[in-house]
């Protein structure tokens, strides 16, 4: 699909709100 | 942008730095009303919804995960200086639900429940395999091992003699074949070397804990014990401290590595802990 000039791109992924970063290690 | 749900809750980002702050408050509470076992600290926050409160207020519901720390509950050590267990030490996870109430700039706990439970046995063996793994405080070899230790610490003190008040933490080793353990200890009014019947000495008014490791391993012909005591320095609570809700009742979950501890839950089985409000 070619996006014409001037238009919005499609939005990327967006990243996910949860689950957090990990701050020691993952049991 | 955060998503409106539009169903009186609104989804927030896991790691916005005002629900960091929040997570780390109520992981504060936690520790400061764990009555056994070892201090945790935050790993990980799972779940958040932010929920509005009428007319005023708004109140963060939270799925933390925490990991135990190599500090007792009774150690004076802030949690953030100390050392998280590792995976090779068999490293126990905390599983925490907080409700927390902002209102005026002020946050408030008013619920918190959590169980924790400690890592596989195969996870600890893919790293190290022959690190110990956590056992149940009433295996006989854990038993002859705490009374091994605490009989010879009191034989070496010419002075107070302390009395177990928790067993905290028991491992089995492989390799040398050995049983390590870690118990909390509290000073009485006998004197070690006078003491006839155990039963009549009491501790102390002025509670005086010690923090005991020691290990009894298993050699041709015998066993060798070892063990050294470190004692908790009486710290000045907080002023906060004096604000905090009823103490928490802790029920004790069907023990996850059957650690049903004569003495006290260890933080390697699953307990539960209900607490009321505090700010």
């Amino acid at each position: 699909k070619v996006v014409q000039p001037g238009m919005a791109g499609a939005a990327g992924p967006v990243a996910p709100l949860c689950p957090g970063r990990v701050r020691h290690f993952k049991i | 942008a955060p998503h409106n749900t539009g169903l009186g809750f609104k989804e927030v980002a896991c790691d916005d730095p005002e629900v960091e702050q929040v997570a780390l408050l109520a992981v504060d509470y936690l520790n400061q009303h764990l009555l056994h076992g070892f201090s945790h600290v935050l790993n990980r926050i799972d779940k958040v919804k932010l929920w509005f409160r009428r007319p005023v207020g708004v109140v963060y519901e939270l799925e933390l995960d925490t990991l135990e720390t190599t500090c007792h509950v009774l150690d004076p050590t802030p949690p953030a200086n100390c050392s998280v267990r590792q995976v090779t030490e068999h490293a126990v996870e905390g599983d925490c639900d907080f409700h927390v109430l902002k209102q005026d700039g002020k946050f408030t706990v008013f619920h918190s429940q959590c169980h924790s439970n400690p890592d596989s046995a195969e996870d600890v063996r893919k790293l190290c395999p022959n690190c110990g793994l956590l056992i149940p405080f009433n295996d006989t070899n854990v038993v002859r091992t705490v009374k091994a230790a605490l009989d010879t610490f009191n034989a070496q003190n010419n002075g107070t003699y302390f009395k177990l008040v928790e067993i905290s933490r028991a491992l089995n080793v492989p390799l040398p074949v050995s049983t390590s353990v870690e118990f909390v200890v509290a000073a009485t009014d006998c004197n070690a070397q006078e003491v006839t019947d155990p039963a009549k000495c009491n501790l102390l008014a002025e509670k005086q804990y010690g923090f005991c490791k020691a290990s009894l391993v298993q050699k041709l012909g015998g066993e060798e014990v070892s063990v050294a005591c470190k004692d908790f320095q009486k710290q000045p609570q907080p002023a906060s401290a004096n604000t905090a809700g009823p103490a928490p009742a802790v029920d004790q979950a069907a023990p996850a590595v059957d650690q049903a501890a004569p003495a006290a839950p260890s933080a390697g089985s699953p307990a539960s802990l209900v607490v009321g409000p505090m700010v």
